[in-house]
């Protein structure tokens, strides 16, 4: 925690808040930080259900929020991922900050209409995000 | 940025899709790595999508061949049995296949099935076309699958028979093609339990499958009559069920890496020695009723 708070302090902003409190709620209920957000779509909304019989619905989820200075082991970032944000910070700013992404997904069975009316049953990897990452 | 003339001649663009799939004019997702691109061959639909400038073609596709209604419902079951409601692969099933082809006949042939039905009723030619099993789908099983009208009487037994043909065509010849081997296989069931009729004709069609063979043309005689032989019960009252040409079900491990390994996930998550690949043992059936989607024992 006390690593954390050493993080913090880096990016305390340099006017000094009037407000004390709610200087240090930003600390410690971090907003926008890099997470998975829901997502549920239809198929029938992209006219998909004429070809994707089950499931109608689907979740695809997916990863939004900014990335913090210091990506500790909470977002299992490689070395690389701190090394590009020193190198956008201290050297190039178009070198982009680490952005936030999935890491890892679940699977998805889809029954589909071919297009010679056959009718197939398959799993297919990483469909659905289920954890983000900073890289 | 790649041309066309690029893309086209681009070895690694050869496995985004299948040729008539007109995906290789997709220039901005060849631009990507190839180990992003591998997962747009994931759906060919997908791939249209993203590649038709402001969205206007791809709703307007040309209608799909609507699959046989009887096939739609096996198929539905099979899915509810095989995954959860969301849609996600169930990880107690331990079966080993990731795909599940259906294919219902093509209507070739016709004037020879409609003679056959004259003489013989139960008779029926068949021909299936393989065209979008991949090369790098392997077959598990495959499976003849009959379905029972509800027309046919509730009774407490009936034994069917089954011949079947495989035929070799010889384009030499306009008439239908020879016969090139055969099996002949027997079934007892309890109608009641079960509106589907699954033959197993794996040991049959593998070498066909295993050759690539893009079309499969057999003859079936399939006849069934109530009553059970081993309880000295008399065979009679024949039964049309020959009348519905079966559908044939290929269960498949597609070996392509945007397909769910589960076993390897499995020894992901489980952190256990490599199990071994059982080519046989599959063991989630769709035959639906209770109790009858068990492990194999049962039905070997």
């Amino acid at each position: 925690s006390r690593r954390r708070r050493d993080e913090n302090l880096k990016e305390a902003p340099a006017t000094p808040p009037y407000n004390l409190s709610e200087y240090f709620k930003q600390f410690l209920f971090p907003q926008n930080e890099c997470e998975l957000h829901n997502f549920r779509l239809s198929f029938s909304q992209l006219k998909w259900d004429k070809w994707i019989i089950a499931p109608h619905r689907y979740s695809p989820q997916y990863c939004k929020g900014d990335c913090p200075r210091v990506v500790g082991h909470r977002y299992g970032s490689p070395v690389h991922t701190m090394v590009q944000n020193i190198i956008y910070e201290k050297l190039d700013s178009s070198v982009p900050k680490p952005s936030c992404v999935p890491a890892e997904y679940s699977p998805l069975s889809v029954l589909t209409i071919e297009p010679d009316g056959s009718i197939v049953y398959k799993e297919y990897e990483d469909m659905i995000a289920t954890k983000c990452t900073c890289r | 940025p790649h041309s066309r003339g690029r893309v086209v001649s681009d070895k690694t663009s050869g496995f985004l899709v299948a040729p008539e799939d007109n995906a290789s004019e997709l220039n901005p997702l060849l631009r990507l790595p190839k180990g992003v691109r591998r997962g747009y061959a994931l759906l060919p639909p997908l791939l249209k999508v993203l590649s038709d400038q402001g969205h206007q073609n791809w709703e307007s596709e040309a209608p799909r061949l609507q699959p046989d209604s009887r096939a739609l419902r096996y198929m539905k079951r099979l899915y509810k049995m095989s995954a959860t409601k969301e849609g996600i692969p169930k990880a107690n099933k331990s079966h080993l296949y990731n795909t599940v082809r259906l294919f219902t006949p093509c209507s070739e042939c016709k004037h020879r099935h409609r003679d056959l039905m004259k003489g013989d009723v139960h008779s029926v030619d068949l021909l299936f076309n393989l065209d979008r099993v991949t090369a790098l789908e392997h077959l598990l099983k495959s499976v003849l699958l009959y379905s029972f009208d509800t027309s046919v009487p509730i009774s407490s037994s009936i034994t069917c028979m089954c011949h079947l043909s495989v035929k070799e065509h010889d384009f030499s010849s306009q008439v239908c093609p020879s016969f090139s081997h055969s099996i002949a296989f027997s079934l007892h069931f309890e109608v009641r339990k079960r509106k589907w009729v699954e033959i197993d004709v794996t040991s049959f069609l593998q070498p066909l499958i295993a050759t690539k063979r893009r079309n499969i043309h057999m003859a079936v005689n399939f006849t069934c009559l109530v009553g059970d032989p081993q309880q000295n019960t008399k065979l009679e009252n024949p039964i049309n069920v020959a009348l519905v040409p079966p559908s044939l079900l290929l269960y498949l491990n597609d070996t392509s890496e945007q397909a769910y390994h589960r076993w390897n996930s499995l020894r992901h998550r489980r952190k256990n020695p490599a199990r071994p690949r059982q080519r046989n043992s599959l063991l989630v059936e769709p035959t639906g009723d209770k109790g009858e989607g068990k492990p194999q024992g049962k039905r070997a």
